[in-house]
């Protein structure tokens, strides 16, 4: 079965062949906590850069997407045993935090770390 | 910059329900702006720009020495006028219950160990309030505090960690941490009455506690202090695992 599903599965060049900035990517995103109506209370940063991870993930999932070697598995399921079966998306793959200083209700002033934040990079899975 | 449609305060657009749904975690907005020019606000923020970058992104070579640090300001307090050269005011700190995984590493008092008022240059300091009579402070001889120490010109730090864990352990409602504030004409000048409106010991003294986030210290496979009881026996079946 794999044999002739994979004649029908487009050669390395034609995946190539799609442009390179529709390809899962990193993508700067970036707002304040103004524009969230959160500057009453959020001192500090005063703008928030979470970005986020879009673009399409090849059926074959090469080295530099990160990718954990059963992704591809999810490839194979979704197309020789169930087409419900998620495929591999672009989501993100590593995390910096981010320091907050804000006022809490009771007058008291946080400075607090908070973990995973900002995507700094990308993965299909 | 957001995309590429300009976008204003997102607060006030009705038609973002994931937008409504987070305001509502947010404190309610009729909260006063809290004003920079405040010392303790002054502070944090210093505290603040010592600790993470411009974009927010704590440094590598911050030496907070935790992830979660509170300021806490002492509850309001009548002022009492006294006559001669001391002026000792007693000040309470409440302290809320520790959030689930967040153990309590240190604690810290900061004051102004010099103050001016009504022309009369003052010297002060804190101490831990002993239990002798109910309402006073007495000048405790230095006995039961640590030595402070000078931060800057402005502020004098002294640690006060045993003292909020004992009442973290001891007290399940209702926490209060209540120190002495005391204060003293420099040139010992008897006799002349002084009006203490209270305000000043408001705010130049203050409560820092730094909190460590102990989930991470479990992954790390730390040893941890008996305050995190609780928290064991909630998960213990998981941490066996993983020290394993």
């Amino acid at each position: 079965q794999a044999g002739s599903i994979a004649s029908k599965i487009p050669g390395p060049s034609q995946e190539h062949d799609r442009p390179e900035s529709n390809q899962c990517s990193l993508h700067h995103f970036q707002v304040s906590f103004h524009q969230l109506g959160w500057d009453h209370w959020i001192i500090a940063p005063n703008l928030y850069t979470p970005n986020y991870c879009k673009g399409a993930c090849p059926r074959v999932l090469h080295y530099g997407l990160n990718s954990p070697n059963h992704a591809i598995i999810q490839n194979l399921v979704n197309e020789l045993v169930n087409q419900s079966v998620p495929r591999p998306s672009c989501v993100p793959y590593k995390y910096v935090p981010i320091s907050i200083l804000m006022v809490e209700a009771n007058g008291s002033i946080l400075y607090k770390e908070y973990e995973d934040m900002i995507a700094q990079a990308c993965t299909c899975r | 910059t957001v995309g590429e449609r300009s976008t204003g305060p997102l607060a006030e657009a009705p038609t973002l329900p994931l937008i409504q749904e987070l305001l509502k975690e947010a404190p309610d907005k009729q909260q006063r702006k809290p004003q920079v020019l405040e010392r303790p606000m002054r502070y944090m923020l210093e505290l603040y720009q010592r600790s993470a970058d411009a974009h927010g992104h704590p440094r590598e070579n911050r030496t907070i020495g935790a992830t979660m640090v509170r300021l806490v300001r002492p509850l309001a307090n009548v002022a009492k006028p006294l006559k001669g050269p001391r002026h000792i005011q007693t000040l309470d700190f409440p302290l809320r219950p520790n959030q689930v995984a967040y153990q309590l590493v240190r604690a810290t008092v900061i004051y102004h160990h010099q103050l001016q008022l009504a022309g009369f240059q003052l010297s002060c300091h804190v101490e831990p309030w002993v239990q002798k009579s109910p309402t006073n402070c007495s000048p405790s001889l230095g006995r039961g505090s640590s030595k402070p120490s000078l931060l800057s010109e402005a502020w004098t730090e002294m640690d006060v960690t045993q003292h909020v864990q004992k009442r973290l352990r001891n007290h399940k409602r209702h926490r209060i941490l209540r120190l002495c504030f005391m204060c003293q004409h420099q040139k010992g000048s008897a006799g002349q009455e002084l009006l203490w409106h209270g305000t000043s010991s408001l705010d130049t003294t203050f409560l820092l506690l730094y909190f460590n986030d102990t989930h991470k210290s479990v992954q790390k496979a730390k040893l941890l202090p008996g305050g995190l009881e609780e928290f064991m026996e909630r998960d213990s079946s998981l941490l066996l695992r993983r020290a394993r």
